[in-house]
C-alpha cells in the first residue's frame, strides 16, 4: 500500500 | 495527478515568472516585499531537503529546483541588482517578519506528525508559507500605486492555494486520501488570507479601474 502523504506536493 | 493541482502548480510558475518579468525587463521592484520573498527562501529551503532524500519524479524535483533557484534569484536582485535594489519600497516594507519565523517554529515544535528533523521542518515550512504573504499585503495597502503586474503576481500566488484546496478536496474524494489536519488547516488560513485582495482585485478588474486597497 501506498504511502497517502501529501509529500509529494509542492 | 489531477487537474486541480497541476493547475495550482501552473499558477504558482506564472506568478514567478510575471514577477521575474517585472525585476528583469521592467527592472523594478517597487511594491514587492523583499520580506515576503525572504521567507520565501526560507520555506522552499526547509520544505525541500527531501530532495536529497527522496524521489517522487522529473516533475517533481525540477518544479523544487526551479522554485528554490527563482525564490532565490529574486531575493538576489532586489538586494544586490544595482538598478533594481533602488526601487524596493524600503520604508513602506515594515512588517516584522522574524515574528512569523518564531512564531511557525514555535508552532511546528509544538504540532507535527512526528518528531524527527525533516518531518518537524516540513511543518515548519507549511506553517510559515500560510503568514509569508502578510509583508506582501501590508505593503500592498501603503501603496498609493499597485501597477498591474504586482497585482497579477498577488492573484496568481493567492489563486495557486486556492486551487491547491480544490486539489485536496480531490484526492480525498476520489484518490482515498485521508483528512490531513496540518496542510489543509495551513493551506486554509494562507488562502483565507487573500480573501480581502481577491475582492479588491476581481472589483477592479469588473470595474477597469485600476487597483487600489483600502488603507
Amino acid at each position: 500500500l501506498k504511502e497517502k502523504s501529501q509529500k509529494d506536493e509542492l | 495527478m489531477n487537474l486541480f493541482r497541476l493547475l495550482g502548480d501552473m499558477t504558482h510558475l506564472l506568478s514567478i515568472v510575471v514577477l521575474l518579468l517585472k525585476i528583469r525587463t521592467v527592472k523594478s521592484c517597487a511594491g514587492i516585499s523583499l520580506k515576503t520573498q525572504e521567507l520565501y527562501v526560507i520555506v522552499f529551503l526547509t520544505r525541500y531537503l527531501d530532495l536529497f532524500t527522496k524521489y517522487y519524479s522529473v516533475y517533481n524535483t525540477a518544479m523544487k529546483l526551479v522554485f528554490l533557484g527563482t525564490s532565490i534569484g529574486i531575493v538576489w536582485y532586489m538586494r544586490y541588482h544595482k538598478v533594481v535594489k533602488q526601487t524596493y519600497s524600503k520604508d513602506e516594507d515594515t512588517f516584522k517578519h522574524y515574528f512569523l519565523i518564531l512564531l511557525s517554529i514555535i508552532l511546528a515544535l509544538l504540532i507535527h506528525r512526528a518528531f524527527d528533523v525533516i518531518e518537524v521542518l516540513w511543518t515548519f515550512s507549511l506553517y510559515l508559507e500560510a503568514v509569508a504573504i502578510l509583508p506582501q499585503l501590508v505593503l500592498l495597502q501603503k501603496s498609493r500605486n499597485i501597477d498591474t503586474l504586482t497585482g497579477d503576481y498577488v492573484f496568481l500566488l493567492g489563486a495557486y492555494r486556492a486551487l491547491y484546496i480544490l486539489n485536496w478536496v480531490y484526492r480525498f474524494l476520489m484518490e482515498n486520501h485521508k483528512f490531513r489536519w496540518i496542510p489543509w488547516i495551513s493551506g486554509l488560513v494562507q488562502t483565507a488570507l487573500y480573501a480581502d485582495f481577491f475582492y479588491y482585485y476581481i472589483k477592479s478588474w469588473k470595474n477597469r479601474e485600476k487597483l487600489k486597497l483600502p488603507a
